[in-house]
């Protein structure tokens, strides 16, 4: 991280809003329908690593603040497409956000609803004077305003960007000693766009003769039975790390199913190669490897390599023990 | 998908030949 070179590769994702940041503007705001892969390996991130290091409430950080960041580019879309008075059922769809279990869910859970309770004051001065804009507009909020501000999720999406950004770890206890809670109205804390479930619930699937039944009944339960009643609500589905036989097949399903009418972004999947027919299409919309590299004789690794994709190519950078910053080595 | 690791590995190698060279 220290030898980055933030103005040739963009920028770091250290943080979860700079990495959905970062990832959020390698979409291309057509981009309505189709499955998306982020690819992001750093081990925190990345299941596919191992789980020492994995995170999976960093992960849903991550994956929360790249689709509401979507959602609300696909909302601001339509509404400049629209009458900004009459805001149709289609400016204002939401995302859901996949991960394996219920158990994750609510481990993801606990985080962000402890986070909602205990907002720190130490935030940057840019994002105290927006949400204090926003408090006071909220304040202000009566019957001539309801048009305008008929969603608080925009300011939810302020506060969630402080919450995430004023956390050093997602561990569920990093807020109790050092951070000073702020009494403050959990309801703005708007949740609304980004529903989190799981695929497969309660019931543990493993790989077996009777694992498709079981992940369809499963698929059906959790995720299918609510997409209907949401259908025309929803219009992301979002999955972290799908890493498992029956977690690929899940999704092979929902593609199979969803990808003509809705976007589907896969955050660090792993497939069994050649990769399942349903995801040949899938684009790699931003991907990031690091290794090191050393010569075979030697236990040397102090050259530090990037692989790193934002559009249409691949870069490969380079830092080598003499180099301060990483320079770029190719493009693919 | 993305670039091989063979190709990575040689665009590394050329560059650290490189500069072994310049200096």
């Amino acid at each position: 991280e220290t030898s980055w070179n933030q103005s040739l590769m963009g920028n770091i994702p250290t943080t979860p809003m700079a990495a959905a940041q970062e990832i959020a503007d390698c979409f291309f705001t057509h981009e309505n329908a189709g499955v998306s892969i982020i690819d992001l390996q750093l081990p925190s991130l990345d299941l596919r690593q191992g789980a020492r290091w994995y995170d999976a409430v960093l992960a849903a950080d991550v994956a929360h603040l790249l689709v509401e960041r979507l959602v609300q580019r696909q909302r601001d879309n339509n509404v400049d497409a629209n009458d900004t008075n009459k805001q149709t059922p289609s400016s204002s769809k939401k995302a859901l956000l996949l991960v394996r279990d219920e158990a994750t869910v609510r481990s993801i859970e606990r985080v962000w609803e402890k986070r909602a309770l205990s907002f720190t004051e130490d935030d940057t001065e840019e994002e105290e004077n927006d949400e204090e804009e926003d408090e006071q507009e909220m304040s202000n909020n009566n019957e001539e305003t309801t048009v305008l501000y008929d969603d608080f999720a925009d300011f939810g999406f302020l506060e969630s960007i402080a919450a995430v950004e004023s956390l050093s770890t997602s561990s569920p206890n990093a807020s109790d000693s050092q951070q000073k809670p702020r009494k403050r109205n959990t309801e703005t804390i708007d949740r609304r766009r980004i529903q989190l479930q799981s695929l497969f619930g309660e019931a543990i699937i493993s790989e077996g003769a009777d694992m498709e039944q079981k992940v369809i009944r499963a698929l059906q339960s959790n995720v299918v039975s609510y997409l209907k009643e949401q259908q025309d609500e929803i219009d992301t589905i979002a999955m972290i790390a799908p890493v498992t036989r029956p977690e690929v097949m899940a999704i092979c399903a929902l593609v199979q199913k969803y990808a003509k009418t809705m976007r589907i972004i896969l955050i660090n999947p792993h497939f069994a190669k050649p990769r399942p027919m349903e995801l040949q299409h899938a684009k790699t919309v931003y991907s990031l490897r690091p290794f090191l590299v050393r010569a075979k004789d030697s236990r040397k690794t102090l050259t530090k390599i990037v692989v790193l994709k934002r559009k249409q190519e691949w870069e490969v950078f380079i830092s080598d023990s003499a180099s301060e910053q990483f320079e770029r080595l190719a493009v693919n | 998908d993305g670039p091989s690791m063979e190709w990575v590995a040689a665009c590394a190698q050329q560059y650290l030949q490189q500069k072994n060279a310049e200096s």
